[in-house]
This record gives C-alpha cells, sequence and structure tokens, in this order.
C-alpha cells in the first residue's frame, strides 16, 4: 500500500491520517506536541513527536520514502512553508498542504505544494449547495445551476415509481439507486423507490431541491 | 428567495454568505468586526456590524424573518451556543453552526441547531479519499470501498470509447459526460471521449483511481 506521511495532527491532519489508515494507507503521523501523538499511536502504522521543519528528524522516520506528504499544519506560517519545502527537498511526489487563506494557499503552491485544501472556505461552498436541499447527504457542482445529489429517499416516497417523483420536475434524472449494499444502475423509471433507498440524482439545482423537499 | 441571515463571518460565513448570495438568496450577514461587514457589503443583499448574541439587534435586521440562520462564528464557545438560541428563540426554522469540536457540536445540537459543521474534519475525510484518485475533481462516498468521482478525461484518453477505458477496471460505470455545458446521462460504451470532457464514474475507489490515473 501507498506510504503517507502526515505533518501536523490538527483537525484536519488527524481526521486525513485517521481515514487514510482506514483506506488502507501505511501512515505516518507526527507532530510536535506529544499529546496528540500519543493519542492517533494505536490508530496509524508510526506516530512521532517531532518538528516537520527537522529534515534530518523526517529521514529517520522514513518519511523520504513516502508517497504522498501532508501538511496538516497551518497556522503557523512560516513552519507550514517550511515544512511543505522539506517535504519537497526530501523527494515526495505528491504533497497535500492546509491552507489558512487565499494567499497562504498561493505561496504554498508557488514553493512545490501539488494540491491546496482550504477546509474552511470549501465547507461553506458545500454547505450552501446542501442548503438547497436540506435532506441531502452529499453534492458535486456540475455547473453553477446544476449538480448530482446523494439524497435519502424523500419521506413517503416508499411505494412510487422513480418516474412519479422524477418526471414533473423537469430536468431531474434517477442515475442510481442504493439498496443496502446493492448498487442499482440506471434504474428503470418504473423502478419502485423502497424505505431506505438512497438515490443519486442528477438536474437543476432547483430539480434536487423540489425532489428532496417533496411532500408525501 | 429564501433568505438566510448569516452570523459571523470568518472563512466559512463568508464563503457561505457569498455562496447563498450567487445561489440567489437574499443574505443579511452579520459580523462584530465592522470591516469583515464592510468587505461584504456590496455582494449581500444587507450586511450590518453586530453582536450575534444581541436579540433586539438581529429583531432590527429583521433576522427573526430568516428561513435558515448560519451561524458562523465557532472560535468563542459561549458566543457560538448563545447565538444558535437566540435564532431560535427568533423562530428560524433551520440553523446550521460551525463546530470547532465532536464537544461543541454535540452542545450545539442539543440547543437547537439543525445541522453542524466540521469544516477541518470533513475536509480531512474528502482530501483522503481524494487521494486514492488526483485527478478526481469531487467524490461522493456510497459505501466505505466504493463512490462517484468527477473527473477530467485521462490525459490520452481523447478517441478512446468509454468501454474501452472503463471495461478492465473490474466494476467502473460511466454514469454521464459533461462536455462543455451539455450533460450526456447513461453515455454508451461506444461514446468517444472528446478533450475537455468531464465523466462522473461509479465503482469501487481502486477502480476509481486506476481509471483516473491512466497512463496514455
Ligand atoms: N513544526 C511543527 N511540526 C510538526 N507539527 C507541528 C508543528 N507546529 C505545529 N504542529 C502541530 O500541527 C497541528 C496543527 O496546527 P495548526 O496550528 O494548524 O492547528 P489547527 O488550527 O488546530 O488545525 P486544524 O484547523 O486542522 O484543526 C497541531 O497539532 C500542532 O501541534
Ligand atoms: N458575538 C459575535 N457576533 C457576531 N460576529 C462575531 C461575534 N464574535 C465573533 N464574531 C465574528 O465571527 C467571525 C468568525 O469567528 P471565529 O472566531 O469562529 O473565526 P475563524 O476561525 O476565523 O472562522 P473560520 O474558521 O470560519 O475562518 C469573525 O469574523 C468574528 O469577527
Amino acid at each position: 500500500p501507498k506510504r503517507v506521511a502526515v505533518i501536523g495532527l490538527g483537525r484536519f491532519g488527524e481526521s486525513m491520517a485517521l481515514t487514510l489508515a482506514e483506506l488502507g494507507y501505511e501512515v505516518t503521523a507526527v507532530d510536535i506536541d506529544e499529546r496528540r501523538v500519543a493519542e492517533i499511536a494505536d490508530r496509524v502504522t508510526l506516530a512521532a513527536q517531532g518538528d516537520g521543519t527537522d529534515e534530518e528528524m523526517l529521514c529517520s522516520l522514513a518519511v523520504d520514502q513516502s508517497d504522498v506528504g501532508i501538511v496538516g499544519q497551518g497556522k503557523n506560517l512560516e513552519a507550514s512553508v517550511l515544512i511543505t519545502l522539506v517535504l519537497k527537498r526530501l523527494g515526495v511526489p505528491w504533497v497535500v498542504a492546509k491552507a489558512e487563506s487565499a494567499l497562504h494557499g498561493e505561496l504554498l503552491a508557488r514553493i512545490g505544494a501539488d494540491r491546496i485544501v482550504f477546509p474552511e472556505r470549501d465547507a461553506g461552498v458545500r454547505a450552501a449547495h446542501a442548503l438547497t436541499v436540506r435532506n441531502i447527504d452529499d453534492y458535486i457542482t456540475l455547473s453553477p445551476t446544476t449538480g448530482l445529489a446523494k439524497v435519502d429517499a424523500p419521506p413517503g416516497s416508499a411505494g412510487a415509481t422513480l418516474g412519479e417523483l422524477c418526471a414533473r420536475l423537469g430536468t431531474l434524472t434517477p442515475l442510481l439507486i442504493k439498496r443496502g449494499d446493492a448498487l442499482l444502475l440506471a434504474p428503470a423509471w418504473e423502478e419502485r423507490v423502497q424505505p431506505g433507498d438512497e438515490l443519486v440524482v442528477v438536474g437543476s439545482d432547483a430539480a434536487i431541491g423540489a425532489f428532496a423537499d417533496a411532500e408525501p
């Protein structure tokens, strides 16, 4: 499996480290704060206390052998920039860094970060789209006014066909139904919704909203 | 259009306010810091300096008439809890609040917040899944090992059919192609990919990863 080094175990770094470990990656987690290290130690491959700007320390943990590096420390701009630079100098091919602001992000990109993450800004955009559809579980933007949404089958929809639920809403197409562990792709318009179904639909935001909010 | 009041214009609050304004909502933005208010004033319906814990001030801005309230102030726990409580006391039917920790989130939920957002934790989970597929633009989880991803057509794929690109990867199904402004739903296996196409595919994370990283 791929090796990932996570430097800085704040909420973003810790969540990345734990999710990657669940996904089967070999995760090395580093933080300057011993308590953060202790908290995560039994859930990752290797956890160590250390300063991410210390090239030698990182090599002693084989971070130079990592396929991916995550810079989870963002508040201290200087440290964030140095950790990113050090990872690149060590030859880590793909570095993801969390940025505190647009300017910070540009700075990190210029010194070599391959992907910049803006957690608060991205959460705001996503939550704003999710508002359009309060029952949606997740959403992918296709254009400023259309998207793909994963939606719990609307209340009272059990027994209705997809055609009955979608047709009157204009441009809304069901792409798949998740029923327990099964995935029904390109379901027929005659397919009847069952309790507990999750649907992925594509269409205008307005149609998605109308669909998810539909009263029985 | 629906009226939304955003209290606290940090990166999360500001991003929500601006996105909602773009989506056509009537946005009232409030912050205790005049500079944040000034920065956003020309991009929302109404921007005002004020303390979100002040029920009278919020009424004077017709926040009690809002359909949705957003609590974008998270660091000060007491203020975050009070603002949430005040919005609920004013009768705002749907309140979304940003939480700094799991405990903070539970506290907000107990005092009435309808949806809690954890920007840093959610960004970590999403970025971890996106790592599996470095070229993906976005991703929806269907199960711990499968999902839906929006992917740029892999390099060198132009001219190849969907069948040629997907078949050997096992469980991977293209659901739609975004070609400019057009959406081709349930595309045929014989459909040939064009430069600039964006594809939405569904399948195992491994198949998605193999698809997006495919060498020409
Ligand atoms: N030089 C360093 N090397 C390694 N880890 C560091 C270094 N400096 C700070 N850290 C750690 O990085 C982590 C994240 O720091 P940051 O200041 O960005 O916090 P945060 O805002 O809590 O992060 P998040 O928003 O992800 O929750 C902390 O756990 C901190 O101990
Ligand atoms: N009582 C209050 N009423 C209204 N706004 C407030 C109040 N207290 C703080 N704010 C504002 O809330 C905003 C967000 O505050 P917070 O301390 O949660 O910041 P933040 O960490 O920068 O947020 P983000 O993580 O979203 O960027 C700030 O702009 C701040 O001026």
